[in-house]
C-alpha cells in the first residue's frame, strides 16, 4: 500500500 | 511583561480541545503582532499552525518576543476550569517559569487564577512555503466531520479527489467501499452552509483519516473549513478564527512507492 512519508519531507527546517 | 486579555474566553478552550490530542507539549510564541503556535504531532506527519492576531484581544501587551513552552494536556486542565462566558487574561513576568490564567465571570462576582509551570521544549520550526493550491475546497466544517467519521467507520485512508463534478471522499476496507461526493451548492440559505470548489486543475490524494479526525476536533471554532490540495503536497484543513486569526492543519498525503 501507499507509505506515509513525515511531514518534514515537504516542509524544510527553519 | 505578557498580557492579553480575551474576551471571548471560550475561543482558547476550543482551539486548546482543537489541538491537545494530536500535540503534547509546544512553545507558544508571543509576539507584538500576535499569539501564535507551530508544533508538529509526535510522529511528524502532520503540523498544526495556530494564530490569535492582537486586534482579536480586548488587551494585549507584549513587550518582548517570548516563547512559552507548555504542556497542552496540563492547559487544557486548566482551561476546563473556565466557564464559557469568562474572560481569560493570561499573564507572565519576564524571565517567569510560570503562566497565569485568569478566569473572571461576565458580571464579575468570580476571578480566579491558575499558575502553571512552564517547560523548555526543544522544537523545530519549519517553513511553509507559499504554494499554489490545484484545489480549494469550502464546505461547512460540520459535514466534513461528518464525512471523516462516517468513512473512518470503513476505512484507514481517504481519497480525496476534486473534480469539475465536486469533490469526492473515498475509503475502502475490509468490508467494503465507500464514496461521497459533494458537489458545488452555492444557493443555500446561509454563507457558512455553501460548499465552494475552486479548481485549476483535477487532484486526487490519499490521506490517513486517523488525522482528518482529529483535525475536526477544530470544528466548534468555525462554521466552514477550507481544504486546499495540490499534487505531491500536504493538505491545509483551515478553520478560521472570527476576527482573531486560524488554527490550520497540515497533513503529509500517503504516497505511492
Amino acid at each position: 500500500g501507499p507509505k506515509q512519508p513525515a511531514i518534514t519531507k515537504f516542509f524544510s527546517k527553519l | 511583561m505578557l498580557e492579553l486579555r480575551l474576551v471571548q474566553g471560550s475561543l482558547l478552550k476550543k482551539v486548546l480541545e482543537a489541538i491537545k490530542d494530536l500535540v503534547n507539549d509546544a512553545n507558544f510564541d508571543c509576539s507584538a503582532t500576535g499569539f501564535s503556535l507551530q508544533a508538529m504531532d509526535s510522529s511528524h506527519v502532520a503540523l498544526v499552525a495556530l494564530l490569535l492576531r492582537n486586534e482579536g484581544f480586548e488587551h494585549y501587551r507584549c513587550d518582548r518576543n517570548i516563547s512559552m513552552g507548555m504542556n497542552l494536556g496540563n492547559m487544557n486542565k486548566m482551561l476546563k476550569c473556565a466557564g464559557n462566558d469568562d474572560i481569560i487574561t493570561l499573564k507572565a513576568d519576564d524571565g517567569s517559569d510560570t503562566v497565569t490564567f485568569m478566569f473572571e465571570s461576565p458580571n464579575q462576582d468570580k476571578i480566579a487564577d491558575f499558575e502553571m509551570k512552564l517547560m523548555d521544549i526543544d522544537s523545530e520550526h519549519l517553513g511553509i512555503p507559499e504554494a499554489e493550491y490545484h484545489a480549494i475546497v469550502r464546505m461547512p466544517s460540520a459535514e466534513f466531520a461528518r464525512i471523516c467519521k462516517d468513512l473512518s467507520s470503513i476505512g484507514d485512508t481517504v481519497v480525496i479527489s476534486v473534480t469539475k463534478e465536486g469533490v469526492k471522499f473515498s475509503t475502502k476496507g475490509d468490508i467494503g467501499t465507500a464514496n461521497i461526493v459533494c458537489r458545488q451548492n452555492t444557493t443555500v440559505d446561509k454563507p457558512e452552509e455553501a460548499t465552494v470548489i475552486e479548481m485549476k486543475e483535477p487532484v486526487s490524494l490519499t490521506f490517513a483519516l486517523r488525522y482528518m479526525n482529529s483535525f475536526a476536533k477544530a470544528t466548534p471554532l468555525s462554521h466552514t473549513v477550507t481544504i486546499s490540495l495540490s499534487s505531491e503536497l500536504p493538505v491545509v484543513v483551515e478553520y478560521k478564527i472570527e476576527d482573531m486569526g486560524y488554527v490550520r492543519f497540515y497533513l503529509a498525503p500517503k504516497i505511492e512507492e
